[in-house]
């Protein structure tokens, strides 16, 4: 397969940001500090599988409290069958909104959507995006899968 | 007509990897 050459963490970041919002979930997610607190995040995880990601598990989430990281990214993220890939510093997300990490972390959710029972509507809403926006998540899945272990 | 062409290349190419990904098996999730 071909690749796209390096990912622009940044750009990767306001694509994804982008993308999350067709998630539709009740949380704002306009911005990279709408994102810090994990709220959105969790929410995008119950949407791709309710069944996994179940009522116990985001009652944990609470909008006012600093761990919901912990929650989302052991639970959630560190399933995923894939090698050498940066994951993100959560913590730089968590206190420094920053969009390199957020960018990493919405890849890694991106990798769920992807693979999950539904993921004909998420790429199919993927393929209705602005094409630089598609050409960005094509490139963060394309690295992805470079990773992935079988 | 470049523009055009370059433009319909890479709306090609994304349609490609999207079709690719949907025909792929599904894993598990999480």
């Amino acid at each position: 397969m071909s690749t796209s050459g390096p990912l622009d963490r940044l750009e990767l970041c306001e694509s994804l940001l982008t993308w999350v919002q067709t998630f539709g979930v009740e949380a704002q997610c306009k911005t990279v500090e709408d994102m810090t607190n994990g709220v959105v995040m969790a929410q995008a995880l119950q949407k791709i599988d309710e069944v996994y990601f179940n009522d116990a598990w985001i009652s944990r989430i609470k909008p006012d409290v600093g761990d919901n990281w912990s929650v989302v990214f052991s639970y959630g993220i560190l399933g995923q069958h894939i090698n050498d890939f940066t994951l993100p510093d959560v913590s730089l997300i968590g206190e420094h909104s920053d969009p390199a990490e957020l960018g990493r972390m919405l890849q890694l959710i991106l990798g769920c959507a992807v693979n999950c029972e539904q993921k004909q509507e998420y790429i199919q809403t993927i393929m209705m995006m602005e094409e630089s926006v598609q050409h960005v998540v094509m490139t963060a899945i394309q690295e992805l899968m470079s990773k992935e272990t079988p | 007509d470049a523009n055009m062409k370059a433009g319909a290349a890479t709306e090609g190419v994304l349609a490609n990897f999207f079709n690719s990904l949907l025909s792929k098996k599904t894993g598990s999730p999480g």
